[in-house]
């Protein structure tokens, strides 16, 4: 699940912007 | 002691709603009623009026612009302008899938659940907690966007071209009954946190601390609305009849992004939305 939701996953464990992932 | 808990589970929750969401619902509704004190939202009601909007803004939500500063000057077709205005309605609901995600994240026991599940929440939780935040910002007659800096007309969305004029309608049926309630911005605060711990959730690995911190919520948001709206009956119950509501609201948001992604060539989704609707419903 995680590797499906990258953007979510590095969201969720060090809040960069969408925009800087 | 038990009170005194939730009433400090509450009080945080609060303050990381103030932290995280720039645009309270009281501020929404200073600005709506015309009692900010500043200059009253600039009006977008059709098509000439969301180019004059867009100029108005001229910063980070409209990417578009920056890159074509010639844009004032070429004359664009309609169909142009929904486009780019859909993507920086996109750019926006990214920016705000982030700041519900720290929201999540201050959550007492939250991150302390299992990193997969965590996921699974945020897919599932975060439009419907866009939508209940998109409440405070409309009334029957619009709605505001741009951090309350636009006002944008119901009936300028409802003149759109298919499927974009479908898109904000049943937001808007749903907001003014939504309204009704009269929650606050610390009410709110609770029932996005309830939303976030949704136990139901396809693919959960470990339902029973989700649920274990559901139920606490729960409790913090029903002694709340006791304290907060004594003469409101059953609202605790109204409430959570919401619930209902959103799920069907956003299975239908959904299937309208996956046609827009079939019949519009030129529209690209943002990879993070595209990430959330993949598999959704």
């Amino acid at each position: 699940l995680q590797e499906k939701h990258k953007i979510l996953h590095k969201l969720l464990q060090n809040g960069n912007t969408p925009d800087e992932v | 002691p038990e009170s005194a808990d939730l009433r400090a589970l509450a009080k945080h929750l609060y303050e990381s709603y103030l932290k995280y969401f720039p645009l309270t619902k009281a501020k929404a509704r200073a600005i709506l009623s015309g009692k900010t004190g500043d200059s009253a939202p600039f009006v977008i009601h059709d098509m000439k009026s969301l180019t004059e909007g867009e100029q108005f803004i001229n910063c980070r939500q409209m990417p578009l612009m920056e890159q074509r500063p010639d844009l004032g000057m070429v004359q664009e077709s309609p169909d142009e302008v929904e486009l780019r205005f859909f993507h920086s309605c996109q750019f926006r609901s990214a920016e705000a899938v982030r700041e519900v995600t720290e929201f999540a994240k201050s959550i007492p026991g939250f991150v302390g659940l299992d990193l997969n599940d965590q996921v699974t929440l945020l897919k599932y939780g975060v439009i419907e907690v866009l939508i209940i935040m998109m409440a405070p910002l409309m009334n029957k007659d619009g709605t505001l966007i741009s951090y309350g800096q636009i006002f944008m007309t119901r009936e300028f969305l409802k003149s759109l071209r298919k499927p974009f004029c479908e898109m904000m309608e049943p937001k808007f049926e749903f907001s003014v009954k939504f309204n009704m309630l009269e929650l606050d911005d610390s009410d709110m605060a609770l029932f996005l946190a309830v939303i976030i711990l949704s136990g139901d959730r396809p693919g959960l690995l470990n339902v029973k601390p989700i649920e274990d911190l559901q139920e606490t919520v729960l409790h913090a948001l029903e002694l709340q609305l006791k304290m907060n709206h004594p003469d409101s009956l059953q609202l605790f119950a109204k409430v959570l009849q919401k619930m209902t509501d959103l799920r069907q609201l956003v299975t239908d948001h959904v299937h309208l992004i996956q046609l827009l992604k079939k019949t519009e060539v030129d529209m690209c989704l943002h990879p993070l939305l595209q990430e959330i609707m993949k598999d959704l419903y």
